[in-house]
């Protein structure tokens, strides 16, 4: 965004200088730079890897996604560009020299239930809302 | 460019945890379950025993109900939050229809066709008979058997929304093949040294003496009582008799006590609402 605003302030600029302000597309990074576009990574978690099957009765484990990745342009199916837009006029007027980075975090959040023992042998059915991470995007 | 459904399966490669990550792990996973440590429960072949097969059939309705995300249509009633929840009195009515000699071992009661009021409860949780020995005679001669809970475990913040003593009936001794049944089940409210208890009735059920399955009863309201007031717990008093009042003992009516084997032993569970959300913090 910040090389989009130089470019417009500066119109007289050769066109091959606009060219280096312009946000690199995934095709101009080699390989080893390119980052991930943000995305969902699986983590599984198996409670028998930690020990834990004698007080945990259900499930086995579960998986427990993250999203990681980088957040930049071509906009997502969230971030059209007249979201990003007035995203970018709001920060702006509140942080001037802040640039509004999009950040890969989660769309959509699952429940996940969880069977397990306590102390007293009693047992505890726990519904836990918003606990995995169902789908990742840029906010 | 959607980001929002990409499921890349990601090149995670499976690998044993160091003992480090291990520990690291589990403190997260502790902190998200709310528990201080992890539980270290005592009896042993306790998976087999009657609470956590009931428990874990709830789970199983459960978890289909969050796979398949299917909407619950609301239940009758004031639904969930009022005094009254259609979907779960419902249920217990239908759970606590007579036992009839044709009638088929009742399903787990997650299988029941009903189970929206077990999708609105953000917590279930199962309580041992704590009762060390079963009395079986009073002072007037009167047969009845004591149970105990203690419902102090309970995590803050929950409040009993619905709760249900269950206790398991073979059929009863021959004598007594066509005779009906009368199961009551008191709140014991006051105890005296030589004297049978001051009690409140809770709940009685009709059964054939040939019959079997799980009676239900509903105590609702003593649970809420006894988390509001754990000191005034003396727990549960369950009696049997002919329909003309004769007074029977358990063990010939076909109920099952502490030395009837793990998968019948009585037990209580309760549903829960949270008073308050609980947010994570962010990590």
């Amino acid at each position: 965004a910040a090389g989009g605003k130089k470019k417009n302030g500066n119109r007289n600029k050769s066109a091959g200088q606009q060219e280096t302000s312009r946000a690199p597309g995934a095709g101009d990074l080699n390989m080893s730079e390119q980052k991930q576009a943000c995305k969902k990574h699986e983590l599984y978690v198996s409670f028998r890897d930690l020990g834990w099957q004698d007080w945990i009765i259900a499930p086995e484990g579960y998986a427990a996604f993250y999203c990681d990745g980088e957040c930049s342009f071509p906009l997502n199916a969230h971030m059209n560009a007249t979201n990003h837009a007035i995203v970018q006029t709001l920060v702006h007027l509140m942080f001037p020299d802040n640039v509004p980075k999009p950040c890969c975090a989660p769309t959509k959040l699952n429940a996940i239930s969880v069977l397990y023992f306590d102390d007293s042998s009693n047992v505890i059915l726990k519904k836990y809302r918003n606990m995995v991470v169902r789908s990742c995007g840029c906010h | 460019c959607g980001f929002s459904d990409n499921h890349v399966h990601s090149s995670f490669i499976y690998r044993r945890l160091r003992n480090h990550e291990r520990r690291e792990i589990q403190r997260e996973i502790l902190s998200i379950l709310g528990l201080p440590h992890r539980p270290r429960p005592f009896s042993p072949g306790k998976q087999a025993s009657s609470a956590p097969l009931f428990m874990l059939d709830l789970y199983n309705a459960m978890s289909i109900e969050e796979e398949e995300g299917i909407q619950q249509p609301q239940s009758a009633g004031k639904g969930y939050g009022g005094k009254h929840y259609g979907g779960y009195s419902r249920m217990a009515h239908y759970r606590a229809a007579p036992l009839t000699s044709q009638s088929p071992p009742l399903p787990p009661a997650a299988a029941a066709q009903d189970t929206s009021f077990l999708n609105d409860a953000d917590m279930v949780m199962s309580f041992v008979n704590l009762v060390e020995k079963d009395k079986d005679f009073s002072h007037q001669r009167r047969h009845y058997k004591e149970f105990r809970f203690d419902l102090t475990q309970i995590p803050d913040g929950e409040a009993v929304t619905a709760a249900e003593f269950r206790i398991h009936k073979d059929r009863g001794y021959a004598r007594y093949e066509n005779v009906t049944l009368k199961v009551t089940v008191y709140q014991v409210v006051k105890e005296f040294p030589n004297k049978d208890a001051e009690m409140f009735l809770l709940d009685s059920k009709k059964v054939r003496a040939s019959d079997g399955g799980w009676l239900v009863f509903d105590i609702t309201a003593t649970s809420n009582h006894w988390v509001v007031n754990p000191q005034q717990n003396m727990g549960l008093q369950l009696c049997v008799e002919t329909l003309d009042g004769r007074s029977i003992n358990m063990k010939s009516a076909g109920l099952v006590g502490r030395g009837g084997p793990q998968s019948k032993q009585p037990f209580l569970v309760a549903f829960f609402k949270v008073s308050e959300v609980l947010l994570r913090s962010i990590r």
